[in-house]
């Protein structure tokens, strides 16, 4: 398999911690659902901010994720 | 626009709030004119009116605090979440907490958080509003730094916030928009609560005039700046901007708030890097790129980061030569050259205008490129001069790419 770059660990932190925080990301402990709830979340949070919607982690949306904003959720359970 | 689950809002029209404590960042007369202000923003368009309380438990607990303060979110160190507040309820519903380990500033610079910004967009929480997916919306979830002079709540604002509370008693004779919070104005200190609502503005203000946009043949029609951008060119003066592209006959007219909101109305200068799909708008000493209606994050830049000297406070017309990929930027009767590969200034710079551009004597408003040729636009004239052979081919009036 592909080794997980360091980098490519580091994103995907700040990336659960961003929709964990955001979007009611729950970290499932089943992994069949993990990868497709993350893509799902990945999802809504590219809707909202106009992004294509790929589910996939992409310079775009790390770039989004990195952005100073508001500490409220942008969507709420 | 957006609200919290079962739109909670404030069952009055008289909300308190209280400052319970301030960053060593600002004057506290500039924090308190930052929230009177955000505040004012929101008053304009409700019936709401905010009345400040120095003690006890006011319905909106203003404070700043870093990392764990109390509640279930702590802050995060700089960057990152700059603050978070409330909906509308009793305890800690409404309040609005501040990360002090951000730069909070009055100004709308680089280097730290303008809190009016910032802290309309949390009152807004305060008041019931979740967050906007329109970009360039108040309520969107991400910071843009904005010319807060004569800032004006976008209407997605408006309409969510009269979704809650419905508009003011009486329509406001201004348009709503905030005073510019740099603007110093003696706050009262006095101990009796002070109140914000438009009702209570100075009424000697007129209502300013929106100014109407110029006919395309007004033979006296100027221009602010030029920019091609991919294959069509814009022309800007004031909010305004002239269309006009390969792809439809006709000029199309907008506002520079229709293409990028958080950008001020009235550039400076702009040019295109068609290469890098890269426009760069310059106002006062700040500069911004876009790519399409994106704007690149970091900015707005000062433009002595490009390399000019501290005695250069704003330019006057900027061009990119698409052939030599030199970009020329015009202050005063000089020039200077920039090398958009090495991200620097040409030795040898500032060169008078006249010297190395025939017929061009004078400070000028704005440069095109086109067909090889420059266009340099003065008042209501325009000067095409044909660069390699550095010859003034003809004059023209400005607005003769309009098809007058």
């Amino acid at each position: 398999f592909p080794v997980v770059s360091e980098k490519e660990k580091e994103d995907m932190q700040l990336a659960k911690k961003y929709l964990q925080s955001f979007y009611d990301f729950k970290e499932e402990k089943n992994s069949l659902f993990k990868t497709k709830n993350l893509a799902n979340k990945i999802r809504e949070m590219q809707s909202f901010f106009g992004l294509e919607v790929t589910g996939e982690l992409n310079p775009e949306t790390l770039d989004i994720m990195k952005q100073p904003r508001c500490g409220i959720p942008d969507v709420r359970s | 626009y957006s609200t919290f689950p079962l739109s909670p809002r404030w069952k009055k029209e008289d909300v308190t709030y209280r400052i319970l404590n301030y960053t060593p960042d600002m004057l506290q007369s500039d924090v308190e004119e930052a929230i009177a202000k955000a505040l004012q923003l929101w008053s304009s368009v409700t019936p709401l009116r905010f009345t400040r309380l120095y003690t006890g438990q006011a319905d909106i607990m203003i404070s700043f605090a870093a990392g764990y303060h109390g509640d279930f979110y702590s802050f995060d160190g700089p960057g990152g979440t700059l603050a978070h507040a409330y909906p509308p309820g009793n305890g800690i519903g409404g309040d609005a907490h501040f990360d002090e380990d951000e730069n909070w500033t009055k100004f709308t610079t680089y280097n730290g958080y303008n809190l009016f910004l910032v802290a309309a967009h949390e009152l807004g929480h305060s008041l019931g509003l979740g967050h906007s997916d329109v970009f360039g919306a108040l309520m969107y979830p991400i910071y843009m730094a904005k010319d807060t002079r004569d800032y004006r709540l976008p209407q997605d604002d408006i309409d969510g916030i009269q979704a809650l509370y419905g508009p003011p008693r009486e329509s406001p004779a201004l348009p709503t928009k905030a005073f510019a919070p740099q603007e110093p104005t003696e706050m009262t200190s006095a101990e009796a609560p002070t109140e914000v609502s438009p009702r209570e503005e100075p009424t000697e203000m007129t209502p300013s005039k929106t100014p109407t946009r110029p006919e395309d043949c007004d033979p006296h029609l100027t221009f602010d700046a030029i920019t091609t951008l991919r294959g069509e060119i814009l022309f800007f003066k004031g909010s305004y901007v002239w269309r006009k592209s390969p792809y439809f006959s006709d000029i199309e007219h907008d506002t520079i708030s229709s293409f990028w909101p958080p950008l001020a109305a009235g550039f400076d200068a702009a040019y295109e890097v068609d290469r890098k799909d890269r426009v760069v708008f310059f106002k006062d000493g700040q500069y911004w790129a876009v790519s399409g209606y994106r704007i690149e994050p970091g900015f707005p830049k000062p433009i002595q980061n490009l390399g000019f000297p501290t005695s250069v406070g704003k330019i006057d017309a900027a061009v990119h030569d698409q052939i030599t990929k030199k970009t020329y930027f015009f202050v005063g009767n000089k020039y200077w050259s920039f090398n958009e590969n090495t991200q620097s200034m040409e030795r040898g710079y500032p060169r008078k205008i006249a010297a190395d551009f025939q017929g061009i004597g004078h400070t000028v408003d704005a440069v095109l490129q086109k067909n090889g040729h420059f266009y340099f636009f003065h008042g209501s004239n325009q000067y095409e001069v044909d660069i390699k052979n550095k010859k003034l081919i003809r004059i023209m009036k400005s607005n003769s790419w309009f098809n007058c």
